[in-house]
């Protein structure tokens, strides 16, 4: 479903150059789960928007269901994010000015699904991810876990064939974290949705993903062979 | 050093109250290292909040080396924060518009600290936490991890007496996590800072922390007693 071929995001600060991405290739296929892990700065986030065709990569080709994103226009790669992808960001992007329930509702309005649709997937979305009590708050009104789950419910209303999660269960205890991991896991079996999951736990990688995915200075390592930095 | 006298923090919406902290009476001595566990929504984040003096309570009392938080003025709880607390939020709360150093530099600026000591200090904040070669980043140039350990940094640099940690580790892997714990006991053990940590992970609680403290719907539970909800 997702190839990178030689994927390079690099800055340009003054006289320096970061290679945040630098010269990444992985395939990952339809329905896999796959769990992205390395160091902190080592690159993931930065790969994931590449992959979400949030940020443009400074060379090399990003080919989701045969289409090179990196050639597309920007009306094009919002119709991508739209319609194939669901993300769940490291700091969670929730609107707000808005409440909890307008903030998951808001990828369908974009899909333009049926009104009377958007409220029934609100409320089932909400139940899944235990945030039912919560519809009237704002994000500022939520704690740091419950904007994280906030986050996820909004990336799955539009049941996207794509989920991208950096770090989703990063400020959660672990019994809401598993429940979380088995609600992710759950669209992976039962829906076939394809999974690409940052992650810092590397016992959750392993015991929930079917595959792992090291990345250390902004490259692909071998599995199990430590970050340079 | 705290002491908080069944102390509330309730929020009302609409019909609904909302008991955040819900009668929680706990004394933390001088020179303590507590962690605090509990559920997403249990209370965490708005009890530190509390003893931060940057939120009031509804009742109670918080007594902070013998003064009640409560009845401060807001002159005088901005001047206790600046000279007592050294705080890690668990969104981070890096001014978007500065650069690393200058975040770091801030807390500083406010306590009048002389304009020479400060850059050594920015200096050396920013080694321990391994974020020299990203001085002139500004937060949304920083990875999820950098943004952490800068928040963390921005803490230290007044050498407080009291350190109140949100999840200083949810965004990074355990090689950074672990640095980053044992910059935190360091303080602890060479300096006495008194330390208050919320995290997720008990195992790092246990290991570090000389104390745990369990909170659960607002209330405070006894050891290993699990979470209501
Ligand atoms: N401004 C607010 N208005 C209404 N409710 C609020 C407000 N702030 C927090 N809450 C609610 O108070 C409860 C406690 O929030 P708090 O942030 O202290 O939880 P927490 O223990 O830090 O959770 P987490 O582990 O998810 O960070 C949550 O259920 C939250 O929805
Ligand atoms: N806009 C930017 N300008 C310059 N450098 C950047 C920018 N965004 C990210 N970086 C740098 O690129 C590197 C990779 O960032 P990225 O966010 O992908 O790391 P990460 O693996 O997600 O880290 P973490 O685990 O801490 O979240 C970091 O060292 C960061 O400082
Ligand atoms: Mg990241
Ligand atoms: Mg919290």
């Amino acid at each position: 479903a997702i190839q990178t071929v030689d994927v390079r995001r690099h800055y340009r600060m003054g006289e320096n150059v970061i290679k945040a991405v630098d010269g990444v290739s992985v395939t990952i296929k339809q329905g896999e789960f796959a769990a992205l892990l390395g160091t902190s700065g080592s690159g993931k986030s930065t790969l994931m928007n590449l992959i979400a065709g949030l940020d443009r990569p400074s060379s090399g080709a990003i080919l989701v269901h045969g289409r090179d994103l990196a050639q597309m226009s920007s009306e094009e790669l919002a119709k991508y994010r739209r319609h194939t992808v669901g993300m769940v960001f490291q700091s969670f992007n929730l609107v707000p000015t808005m409440n909890l329930a307008e903030n998951v509702e808001l990828p369908m309005r974009f899909a333009e699904v049926d009104r009377s649709e958007r409220d029934a997937r609100v409320q089932d979305a909400l139940k899944r991810v235990r945030l039912s009590a919560r519809l009237t708050h704002r994000p500022s009104e939520l704690s740091g876990g419950e904007q994280q789950r906030a986050a996820l419910a909004r990336a799955l209303v539009n049941k996207p064939q794509l989920l991208l999660a950096d770090e989703p269960t990063g400020n959660l205890d672990s019994r809401t974290g598993e429940e979380i991991m088995n609600l992710i896991q759950e669209l992976n079996t039962t829906l076939g949705t394809t999974i690409v999951m940052v992650t810092h736990e590397r016992s959750l990688a392993e015991r929930y993903a079917n595959r792992l995915i090291f990345l250390g200075d902004g490259k692909m390592l071998d599995a199990g062979e430590p970050a340079t930095t």
